[in-house]
C-alpha cells in the first residue's frame, strides 16, 4: 500500500 | 526539500533560540504557559520516536534531536531553574481537554493502524491545538512582553509555511498528507487574531495589548 505521509517532514 | 519548508523549519528553529533568549536574559518565564511547553515535550517525542526505526536524512535526525532536547530543556528551566518565576495561578487551560480528543482523532485517522502510527497521528493533531494554553493565558492577561510576541509569531509561521510546501508537494510530487494538511490549516488557523495584534500593534511599535 502506498503511504500518503511525508516521512520526511518534522 | 522546498524553500518554504527550510524557512519553515528555520523558523520554528528560531522561535526556540527567542523564547531561550527571553527566559535568560530576563531570568523569568513569566507570560509563557507550563502547559503549553509540556504538551510540546509530549508533540515531539510522540512523533519523533521513529528516530530509533527510520533514516531519512542527517538534517531531519538532527532537527528532532533538538526539538526534544530543546522542549525538555525548557520544561527544566520553567519547572525547576526559574520556578518562581511562573505563576501557575494565570495558567489553567485543562489540558485534558486537548488530550483525550486528539487522541480519538488519531484512533480514527491514521495512515496505518499500528503503535508508530496512531501516535504520530496523536502528535499532528496535539501540536496544532498545544498552543491554546499559551493563547489562553494571553487572553486573560490581556498584554505580553514584545519578545514572548515575536516568539509567538516565529512559531506560528512555521507551520503556517508549511502550507505553500504542502501545494507545492501537491504539483511537483503529486502526494498529499491529508491528515498534516488539516491539522496544519488548523494550527495556522488559531494564530490568526494574534497575527492580527502582531501586525498592527507589535510590529508599528506599539506593546502588544488585547482590546478590553
Amino acid at each position: 500500500s502506498v503511504s500518503l505521509k511525508f516521512h520526511d517532514e518534522l | 526539500m522546498n524553500i518554504f519548508r527550510f524557512l519553515g523549519d528555520l523558523s520554528h528553529l528560531a522561535s526556540i533560540f527567542i523564547l531561550l533568549h527571553k527566559i535568560q536574559t530576563t531570568r523569568s518565564c513569566r507570560g509563557i504557559s507550563f502547559r503549553t511547553q509540556a504538551l510540546y515535550v509530549v508533540v515531539f517525542i510522540a512523533r519523533y520516536l521513529d528516530l530509533f526505526f527510520r533514516y531519512v536524512s542527517l538534517y531531519n535526525s538532527a532537527m528532532k534531536l533538538f526539538f526534544i532536547a530543546s522542549s525538555c530543556y525548557i520544561l527544566y528551566l520553567m519547572k525547576i531553574r526559574y520556578r518562581p518565576t511562573h505563576d501557575p495561578s494565570i495558567d489553567t487551560f485543562r489540558v485534558e481537554y486537548l488530550l483525550a480528543p486528539c487522541l480519538i482523532l488519531a484512533l480514527i485517522f491514521n495512515y496505518k493502524f499500528n503503535f508508530a502510527e496512531v501516535l504520530w497521528s496523536f502528535s499532528i493533531w496535539l501540536e496544532a491545538v498545544a498552543i491554546l494554553p499559551q493563547l489562553f493565558m494571553l487572553q486573560r492577561t490581556g498584554e505580553a512582553e514584545n519578545i514572548t510576541t515575536h516568539y509567538l509569531a516565529a512559531l506560528g509561521a512555521y507551520r503556517a509555511l508549511y502550507i505553500p510546501n504542502w501545494i507545492y508537494r501537491y504539483f511537483t510530487e503529486g502526494l498529499v498528507d491529508p491528515i498534516a494538511v488539516t491539522a496544519g490549516i488548523v494550527q495556522t488557523g488559531l494564530y490568526l487574531d494574534f497575527f492580527y495584534v502582531y501586525f498592527t500593534k507589535v510590529l508599528q511599535g506599539q506593546k502588544f495589548e488585547l482590546p478590553a
